[in-house]
């Protein structure tokens, strides 16, 4: 099963 | 103060149902361009955001930006008391604790009005950087749909891939394997009966059938839907709402370690 990394991961802090 | 009159009162109905169960408590950003919402998931793996354009409204009026914090499933069982053909009303003061919601039924011979109590809500938002997607695929709303719940009854996660050849969701599970692919086409009489996949680059993406079926919700709210992946990036799936804005739903990709 391959991980779920959290969303903001991906996106930065406006 | 803050009023909104909508005349298809059933799209605010639809658009709450369509993010209740993923998102329970949530900050509405008004102004006078709309109402913006952004949320993130219990589990932050996947976000939600709308947008309602004021001149959607029959009309609109916002004096000040103000911030409504709102209990989604609460808001929820109260549109449960529109009708489907109500025109509906909100109404908030600039430093008021309640939003007003009003029904009209058609021929305006009946008036249902409800407060919902306002909540403080801390949120963080996301800064979603200008992406150039891998591939961009635009699919009938109801043949995504059909696709993701297909596949939820042979496995928990599915492989979006786009090629030359078009674009395939692929799920794996316990009783076997099931393969879907949806090639471009031309030949619907109406325009959004067609799929249509514009593609700079291959791309294969893994993510969580549960997630892209709750996106499914939205389905009500638009005929089309469109898919945007990008190499290592989130996936967006894009409902427009005709004449009035959007929903939109982000979701982290599962990545090998």
């Amino acid at each position: 099963v391959l991980p779920q990394p959290p969303l903001p991961a991906f996106f930065t802090g406006a | 103060m803050f009023e909104a009159r909508l005349i298809q009162g059933s799209l605010l109905k639809k658009l709450v149902d369509a993010i209740k169960e993923l998102c329970t408590e949530v900050n509405w950003d008004i102004s006078n361009s709309g109402i913006n919402m952004q949320s993130m998931d219990g589990s932050h793996v996947c976000l939600v955001a709308f947008n309602l354009r004021a001149d959607g409204f029959d009309h609109f009026r916002c004096d000040r930006p103000l911030t409504l914090g709102i209990n989604l499933g609460n808001l929820a069982k109260i549109l449960k008391c529109s009708g489907s053909n109500d025109i509906i009303t909100m109404k908030a003061d600039d430093n008021g604790d309640t939003l007003t919601l009003m029904f009209e039924s058609e021929k305006q011979d009946r008036i249902t009005d409800v407060d919902l109590k306002l909540m403080s809500i801390e949120s963080e938002h996301l800064g979603i950087p200008d992406q150039d997607y891998s591939a961009e695929t635009s699919m009938p709303s109801s043949e995504y749909q059909r696709i993701v719940r297909d596949l939820s009854s042979i496995g928990d996660t599915v492989n979006i891939s786009a090629t030359k050849e078009g674009i395939k969701f692929s799920a794996m599970g316990d009783i076997g394997t099931a393969n879907i692919t949806l090639r471009q086409t031309s030949s619907a009489d109406k325009e959004e009966e067609n799929v249509k996949i514009e593609m700079k680059e291959p791309v294969l993406l893994t993510f969580a059938l549960r997630y892209l079926n709750n996106f499914a919700k939205a389905t009500p709210l638009s005929s089309t839907v469109q898919v945007f992946l990008t190499k290592d990036l989130p996936v967006q799936v894009n409902y427009n709402i005709q004449d009035l804005g959007y929903v939109k739903y982000y979701l982290a990709p599962k990545i090998e370690e």
